[in-house]
């Protein structure tokens, strides 16, 4: 019964542990490229979504300081409340000391509760962490703990296991080919910018003034400037059914058409079996299509997409702070 | 140092909500960068 907002993490799946404090407390958390702030829910929260995950402690942790500071991150998945303190963070061996962490102190809509995650890590560029909180990655960075400062995801195609985020360095195993790198082009998210996109193989000249995206492991769909979203489905062949999903007949997914997007002089094509999600319910199957709207332009005022999991599971990721460039090699 | 994570792919808030008969609203995604819209 709330009105509440929820979007881009009401359909995050990917999710890996880190733990926090001395003894470590272990949690699982969203790796986030779309945002810079890390929480977790902790035992100064009591609300019914707190309650139905694992709470870091901080009064269990020798190493734990607050800093008296609260802080309001107004995620789009329900916003919440914390206070800010410091604590070691083990993230897969790397030890970050007195990393700033909010501590969740109420969550005041349901989202939440459905949640599989206790908190989520950020992973974009400081300007944009609300409370001035400086990002783990920057710590690993100023602390020197990485062999090279960058991280990559690898994302699964299927099945629970198997998808991989590395520091420090690009696992050899997780894609083929060669890395093509791309300019970050505006430092406060993972913000790149696209100069084509294409239908099966056929320019449209929709970027051709130039389009931005942003590379986003916290959304979960393919984003699409609102204004190409027609031609797309009708290039798609997509119905819209009542409760506004777009729909294709799923007899036919190998004939629909592959999507590219032209990033710095290199096409990486996105094949139907990328975009098409494939459901079951109630013995029903249907086909929808992973692409939905945006009816907001990036800061520049260029149509804006954002590259969540459909893209990033065709696409190794890989983002470089050294450099400011994120590449992309198949997955 | 060069580490490795292992992450799983769990249901989503979306998919656990739903089955549970609760719809959750569409929203645009975007403005997850715009966090000012939500200050109110």
């Amino acid at each position: 019964s709330a009105s509440m907002y929820i979007n881009n993490y009401a359909d995050t799946t990917y999710f890996g542990a880190i733990s926090i404090g001395t003894p470590p407390q272990s949690l699982q958390v969203l790796f986030d490229t779309g945002s810079s702030n890390l929480w977790v829910d902790s035992t100064y929260c009591n609300t019914q979504a707190c309650n139905a995950h694992t709470k870091f402690d901080p009064q269990q942790s020798s190493t734990f300081s607050a800093n008296g500071q609260s802080v309001y991150l107004p995620y789009g998945a329900g916003s919440l409340y914390g206070q800010l303190g410091y604590d070691t963070v083990n993230v897969g061996g790397i030890v970050v000391t007195n990393q700033e962490i909010g501590l969740s102190t109420q969550e005041p809509s349901n989202p939440f509760l459905a949640a599989k995650f206790d908190g989520i890590l950020g992973l974009a560029y400081p300007g944009i962490s609300a409370g001035g909180q400086t990002p783990v990655m920057d710590n690993m960075i100023s602390q020197d703990l990485l062999n090279d400062d960058l991280f990559a995801f690898y994302l699964s195609r299927g099945g629970q296991q198997g998808s991989e985020l590395s520091f420090g360095g690009v696992d050899n195993s997780m894609y083929q080919g060669q890395i093509y790198w791309t300019p970050v082009t505006s430092e406060t998210y993972w913000q790149i910018g696209v100069q084509g996109f294409q239908i099966n193989g056929q320019e449209t000249s929709w970027c051709s003034q130039g389009c931005q995206s942003i590379v986003d492991t916290g959304t979960s769909s393919l984003t699409a400037p609102s204004q190409f979203m027609g031609n797309i489905m009708q290039a798609i062949g997509a119905q819209q059914s009542q409760y506004g999903m777009y729909m294709v007949d799923c007899s036919q997914i190998n004939n629909l058409p592959t999507l590219s997007f032209v990033i710095s002089g290199t096409a990486f094509p996105l094949p139907p079996s990328a975009y098409i999600e494939q459901q079951n319910q109630n013995g029903y199957q249907f086909c929808s299509v992973n692409i939905n709207p945006t009816y907001l332009p990036s800061q520049n005022g260029q149509p804006l997409w954002i590259f969540g999991d459909v893209f990033l599971r065709e696409y190794y990721s890989v983002y470089d702070r050294t450099n400011n460039q994120v590449g992309f090699a198949s997955a | 140092l060069k580490v490795k994570i292992p992450l799983q792919k769990h249901k989503s808030m979306r998919e656990t909500l739903g089955e549970k008969g609760i719809k959750i609203p569409y929203q645009d995604p975007a403005l997850k960068y715009y966090p000012e819209q939500f200050a109110g």
